[in-house]
């Protein structure tokens, strides 16, 4: 069978200044995933090494650079599934973790369960070692502007514009 | 929102989603990435499926689980189960989203009802990518 890894970095109205960031961290993603495939490595392997990529990168909305609740912080969700068994890891509303993808792989391989939620994610977490990042930690400049000028248009009354991705 | 599906030397599938949720959410908001048949879904009888887009939409729709029921049942590619289903969930919901697709066979489908969605892929020395609608770049690697 001939390896193949697709990525997407998100859908929306994206801003013409951010599609750079997108080209470039989609293709860094790609690159990742791929190299693990043509060593040989599994497809699971391939996917959680192509999502850290892009979690990493301010241009996409997931770990560093993700877009914020109207408390300013950020809150995230990941799952992953393995077509072989249909074994499946989730995790939501964790805060402070840099990679989420690789937390719900941990939630699939070692919890009878499917999805953990918030603090009980967090305590897991730090239960399989993962270091709890300073808070405020993952909120980039650009996430920060862009909750400003939601609150702004909120405050104003004016048509409320998404400015960057719907989800 | 982020994800990734991908096929091995063995022809196993696997799929991948990560993301922030959606700018200005209440506190405590989960999204569809979280949740399998939503945001992310594979089976190696079938295919493998991430989704991004309004999220509350993709979650009552189960899209990732929707398109692969559309290739299983409807007997459709990779490309027409993602965009079909994409257009239903669309013409419903009057919401938009996204989702990129890998069937068991290695064919590819990237779809989107939203303005534009950033997407890329690797097949031999090939490198795909594109973000707007009828966009597809072709790189060697």
């Amino acid at each position: 069978m001939e390896p193949i890894i697709l990525v997407h970095g998100g859908a929306g109205n994206i801003v013409s200044s951010r599609i750079p960031l997108k080209f470039d961290g989609t293709q860094r993603s790609v690159e990742a995933g791929y190299k693990i495939l043509q060593n040989g490595g599994s497809a699971l392997d391939a996917v959680e090494a192509a999502v850290r990529v892009m979690e990493d990168d301010e241009g996409f909305n997931a770990g560093y650079g993700s877009v914020l609740n109207l408390d300013g912080e950020v809150e995230m969700d990941a799952s992953v599934m393995v077509g072989a068994d249909l074994s499946a890891g989730a995790v939501t509303v964790v805060k402070d973790i840099a990679h989420p993808i690789s937390l719900a792989r941990l939630v699939m391989e070692r919890t009878p369960h499917v999805l953990l939620a918030g603090d009980g994610a967090n305590r897991f977490a730090k239960e399989q070692g993962i270091v709890r990042l300073a808070e405020g930690s993952l909120v980039s400049p650009y996430a920060r502007l862009t909750l400003e000028e939601f609150k702004k248009q909120q405050s104003t009354g004016t048509e409320i514009k998404n400015p960057g991705e719907v989800g | 929102t982020v994800g990734a599906v991908a096929i091995d030397k063995n022809g196993k599938l696997a799929a991948a989603t990560s993301t922030g949720g959606y700018f200005g959410k209440m506190v405590g908001r989960s999204s569809d990435t979280s949740l399998i048949g939503c945001g992310t879904y594979a089976d190696d009888n079938i295919g493998a499926v991430s989704t991004t887009g309004h999220g509350e939409s993709i979650a009552k729709y189960c899209l990732a689980h929707a398109i692969i029921k559309a290739m299983e049942y409807g007997h459709k590619s990779a490309s027409d189960a993602t965009n079909e289903t994409l257009n239903q969930m669309t013409l419903k919901l009057k919401h938009t989203a996204g989702a990129i697709t890998l069937s068991k066979t290695g064919e590819v489908g990237i779809g989107f009802t939203s303005e534009g969605m950033s997407w890329a892929y690797r097949k031999k020395s090939e490198l795909h990518y594109g973000i707007e609608k009828g966009q597809h770049e072709i790189k060697q690697v």
